[in-house]
């Protein structure tokens, strides 16, 4: 299949043939996606290819980023920093010209931390940009800053206002997520579940693809 | 993988079944789903006179007439796709990432003679 498959791979948009070495689990959210594509007719005909009706944004590609980052120290006084970790995702299967139109990050808990927090606590969190090394840009306000009484198992954060300026093709992107714990009058009651409650974090984005771009500006 | 045409195939321009099976290019490691699908192709004459069912252009009339008129000089209009759509695949990246991707052009619809 040798020049063949090459050209026909090029023209799918990718430089080499996947050879998946340790393929995760297919996120819920893009099986939808790919069966509400073959599903549903549209009354006006075919499903739109250059927009994912699942976010209504323009897009023909959708990805999911595992997320590569470690741990970090709390580094502040105990019980008040539940939880710091650098989110590191590898972006260098973006290709030059795909333009990034939505950006969402998913963080996952396990089961037992519905607990978390305790009655009377609330949980701050924060999500910065941070360098490769995991250190937070200095003086960087957070790219999100959210509080809430009760965990659930699945958080989503809309990125893409914060994105679309910085994620150029072919980078990687570095983010530090920091959970605090406060309680009323700021005094933080017991300890706060820290790594153990987290499960997994993704992130998802949606691009246009060259092709896609041309063809809407043609239209 | 396309089927031996049936016997008495009909000999102008329409699509033709054609199941392109991942499989058998051996990308089945890689592509999610689906695991093939109908891509189909254009295959038949563009006899004269141009049936009006045939999607063909004023131009392709003329072009049929003069081969008729000199068949060695002038080929017969091609039968090309003029309606196609896309599909799209889930597959994983060369990093293992998780991709859902829509293609456009993927799947003949319709055929006419250019």
């Amino acid at each position: 299949l040798g020049p063949q498959e090459s050209a026909l791979l090029r023209s799918l948009g990718l430089s080499a043939k996947p050879s998946p070495r340790s393929p995760g689990p297919v996120p819920p959210v893009l099986w939808r996606i790919f069966h509400k594509g073959r599903t549903l007719p549209r009354p006006g005909g075919e499903p739109e290819p250059c927009r994912v009706e699942e976010f209504n944004v323009p897009g023909n590609i959708v990805r999911v980023f595992a997320d590569q980052g470690r741990f970090l120290p709390e580094g502040q006084p105990q019980g008040r920093l539940c939880l710091r970790k650098l989110l590191f995702f590898n972006l260098s299967a973006l290709q030059e010209g795909e333009r990034l139109t939505m950006a969402q990050l998913e963080l996952q808990f396990h089961h037992n931390s519905y607990h978390w927090p305790s009655p009377g606590q609330v949980l701050e969190l924060r999500l910065y940009r941070a360098s490769p090394r995991g250190l937070p840009r200095p003086g960087r306000s957070p790219l999100v800053e959210r509080s809430f009484v009760q965990l659930r198992k699945s958080l989503l954060l809309d990125l893409s206002a914060a994105l679309k300026d910085g994620t150029a093709p072919g980078r990687n992107l570095a983010l530090v997520l920091e959970i605090s714990a406060s309680g009323d009058g700021g005094t933080v009651r017991g300890p706060c579940a820290g790594s153990d409650a987290f499960a997994a974090t993704s992130l998802l984005l949606v691009t246009l693809g060259p092709r896609c771009r041309a063809a809407r500006s043609r239209r | 993988s396309a089927p031996s045409p049936p016997l008495t195939p009909s000999p102008l321009c329409k699509p033709r079944r054609l199941y392109i099976s991942f499989s058998d290019v051996g990308w089945e490691n890689w592509i999610i789903a689906p695991q093939g699908y109908l891509a189909n192709y254009c295959g038949g004459e563009c006899p004269f006179p141009l049936a009006a069912e045939l999607n063909s252009t004023n131009h392709a009339v003329l072009q049929t007439m003069v081969h008729s008129l000199d068949p060695q000089g002038t080929p017969q209009p091609c039968c090309v796709p003029v309606r196609l759509s896309p599909i799209s695949i889930l597959y994983y990246d060369n990093s293992d990432n998780v991709v859902l991707r829509h293609y456009e052009d993927m799947v003949v619809d319709e055929c006419g003679c250019r």
